[in-house]
């Protein structure tokens, strides 16, 4: 609605009243110029109602960024450093406003008031700033914004007690206005978007201060929120340099994850291979190669590892995904689970495909999440299944079970691009040491040894290959996957025609081999 | 053999493609990631230097914010009466500590100005800073070349270290100029 | 081929692309010895 007349040259007059006073150094420190502030937001009747404090947040926001907009199309300031300090001085005295007036709103002791008023200022700025990105196109600029979030986060994450006491609630704010402003939403913001989720100060309050890792989920969305973004992008083969940009900046936040914060990669590896493009070999392997910080992982090159005698391959990882509740349609999940109980009916095996396969259109026939869902559920089963019979997994107890029906199945009755998803969805699971990555490496081997024609080990091979030939990091169970493949003799491995289908291949598998060896 | 793009012949079209477009590899052979500009090998975690993503190096310790005590916060209190920078009024110390730590700012060349101007030389590919050994005798010195006996400022210990150098005249920094 | 939601979304990003943030977006502004970038020589340490 209209804003009432005269508040718009109100809020101006304030607004620039705060800047001037935030500007005389003394009055951004001093609490005494504060509120004196807030006494004349009063006698203007801007904190009367709900409304009009929200009316009096958007119009300081618009006036702030056209303030800045201003500057920045400014010829002689543009890409100047003088210009952007500018910009600074007007949006810093805004955060310092906002600030003051959330630690101050209420009680001291009553947070509620506090996180509804920095919830409200949140939603304004998003809000602008979506209206602005909606408006402007290829004209928008995203450091306004991400100025006065990274200002205002900063602000809010002083040690200061009224403040500790709010953190959580500031880092769930914040993470639901990423989500809402995250790149499929603003993909002109999406270079300042990232920067925001991964600020040092942003990424050790979420994964390392917070105490029981409580905004892991929270931050895993804002990854996903990513992926997802760059999928369409990442499945071109070529890149273009904005994209280039985007998936180096985004390497660089998951090999810091990766070094400080492996749990939390392995937590949620099941959520981020899921939206990571197939052909997006180095950042998944990125990914699968971590492992938990108390584990020492045993030399994969040593030779005649004995995989099977490691203590944590009887431990399951972690998994936060509700695996079992991403299969669908119900009645396939319950068709499944029946299978897996009597290994009855038959015509469930042959029906497997179908449910899967969702078009003919080469390259985007199958439903890959589905694919994903069933190869974790059917192997975490299997996995459950020889336990009860007190064995661990091997080359003979994985086999002759319903689930390795179904796996066989899917080997035989796939087409080519399925089997490659069918594949990659199993070397997923190879990771570090636990029950998980050798019960599918067991299973690659054995479908590899049991397999009736070339074109299914080739296609193993073919997964396997192409996460080994890309730079590091490699996961470990990838690693001792292919050294038994190619070193055990029960697999024929060099005897296949497409060890030898070219000189490059035959090249790069005596490569592999020489530093496997 | 499989004939389409799922099987071994597919990933050798693509790797061969990949030879002449490396826009190509990115993706498939991925990149160097040590070379991304953080340090993996770090015992110390990355989080709280990390520069952002588009950082090709870590933040430098003047640009990381630390919460100190309220009170220490004085600045806008004294800045206006402190006295201007006066480098050439400073000890060698503290021009040495602005020339390592202001990386990429413009106090870093002013520091090796003034170090200049106080007969230190930067060896560009030694990457130190090297001045005679007072009453030195050469051991051998030409027109493109001299030997002898001298100091360099060793970072890692942080003092003047005495050394033999042999020195290429064309491998010592000029004066730095702003 | 991309689909037209993301060509749009790519065109946003190429803008975004020519406008990226600069390092002091995100940090304080410092009134004692700002930060002044400079391209020093590349033979300067730089890290």
């Amino acid at each position: 609605y209209e804003d009432p007349p005269g508040l718009v040259d109100k809020t101006e007059y304030l607004i620039r009243e705060w800047i001037n006073i935030y500007t005389t150094h003394q009055g951004r420190d001093s609490t005494k110029s504060f509120s004196v502030f807030v006494h004349q937001m009063n006698l203007h009747g801007i904190l009367k109602t709900d409304d009009l404090i929200t009316r009096f947040f958007r119009l300081s926001t618009q006036i702030c960024i056209d303030t800045c907009y201003r500057i920045l199309c400014d010829k002689s300031t543009l890409n100047s450093t003088g210009g952007r300090s500018k910009c600074y001085h007007t949006l810093d005295a805004f955060v310092r406003l906002v600030a003051l007036l959330v630690k101050h709103s209420g009680e001291s002791s009553n947070t509620t008031t506090k996180v509804q008023l920095l919830n409200k200022v949140l939603g304004i700025v998003a809000g602008v700033l979506l209206q602005d990105h909606d408006n402007r196109l290829g004209e928008f600029h995203q450091m306004p914004y991400q100025r006065v979030f990274t200002m205002l986060f900063l602000e809010l994450n002083a040690p200061e007690p009224v403040l500790e006491a709010l953190n959580f609630h500031v880092l769930t704010a914040y993470c639901h206005t990423f989500h809402i402003l995250r790149p499929a939403k603003a993909a002109g913001f999406c270079y300042a978007w990232l920067e925001l989720i991964s600020h040092r100060v942003f990424i050790g309050r979420m994964l390392a201060t917070t105490p029981q890792q409580k905004c892991w989920p929270l931050y895993s969305q804002l990854l996903v929120d990513l992926f997802k973004y760059l999928a369409p992008f990442l499945r071109n083969a070529e890149l273009a340099k904005p994209v280039t940009m985007l998936y180096k900046g985004t390497l660089r936040v998951l090999l810091v994850l990766l070094h400080d914060f492996p749990e939390f990669l392995c937590d949620n590896y099941y959520g981020f291979c899921d939206v990571i493009p197939p052909n997006c070999i180095q950042m998944r392997n990125l990914i699968l190669s971590a492992f938990p910080r108390t584990m020492r992982l045993p030399d994969p090159f040593i030779p005649n590892l004995k995989v099977d005698m490691l203590p944590e391959i009887t431990y399951a990882p972690r998994i936060l995904t509700n695996i079992a509740a991403t299969i669908s349609p119900p009645q396939f999940k319950k068709d499944l689970d029946s299978y897996l109980k009597a290994r009855a009916p038959v015509t469930f095996l042959s029906e497997l495909r179908s449910n899967l396969q969702v078009s003919n259109e080469p390259g985007i026939r199958y439903n890959i999440s589905l694919m994903n869902a069933l190869v974790l559920y059917v192997g975490t089963q299997a996995i459950a299944y020889i336990k009860n019979k007190s064995h661990s997994p091997s080359m003979s107890t994985i086999a002759h079970s319903a689930h390795m029906d179904i796996f066989q199945n899917l080997t035989v009755d796939l087409d080519t691009e399925g089997r490659y998803l069918f594949f990659n969805a199993m070397a997923n699971q190879l990771r570090y040491p636990n029950s998980h990555t050798h019960y599918f490496s067991c299973t690659f081997l054995y479908l590899f040894a049991e397999a009736n024609t070339e074109v299914i080990q080739e296609q193993i091979t073919r997964v396997l290959l192409e996460r080994l030939i890309v730079n590091r990091p490699h996961p470990w169970g990838l690693l001792i996957t292919f050294i038994e493949l190619i070193k055990n003799p029960t697999y024929k491995f060099w005897q296949h025609q497409f060890v030898h289908c070219a000189p490059e291949i035959e090249k790069l598998f005596e490569s592999v081999a020489r530093s496997c060896f | 053999m499989v004939s389409d793009q799922f099987g071994v012949v597919g990933l050798l079209a693509f790797l061969r493609a990949a030879e002449s477009d490396p826009n190509l590899v990115s993706l498939a052979l991925g990149q160097d990631l040590t070379v991304l500009g953080l340090n993996l090998n770090s015992p110390e975690n990355l989080y709280p230097s990390f520069g952002g993503p588009w950082a090709d190096h870590p933040c430098r310790p003047q640009d990381v914010d630390f919460h100190v005590p309220p009170e220490y916060i004085i600045n806008h209190a004294i800045r206006n009466k402190l006295s201007p920078m006066k480098l050439n009024q400073y000890k060698e110390d503290v021009l040495f500590f602005m020339f390592y730590t202001s990386v990429g700012d413009v106090l870093q060349v002013a520091a090796a100005a003034e170090l200049y101007s106080r007969e230190w030389r930067y060896h560009m590919e030694e990457k130190v800073w090297i001045t005679q050994v007072p009453g030195m005798v050469f051991l051998e010195k030409t027109a493109s070349y001299e030997r002898g006996t001298y100091y360099f400022f060793d970072v890692q210990s942080w003092r003047k270290v005495a050394k033999e150098f042999h020195l290429d005249y064309s491998k010592l920094e000029a004066r730095p100029n702003l | 081929p991309l689909q037209k939601e993301h060509q749009t979304q790519f065109q946003l990003m190429e803008s975004a692309f020519y406008h990226m943030p600069h390092p002091s977006d995100t940090e304080r502004v410092r009134h004692y010895l700002p930060r002044n970038p400079y391209n020093t020589p590349p033979y300067y340490i730089q890290a």
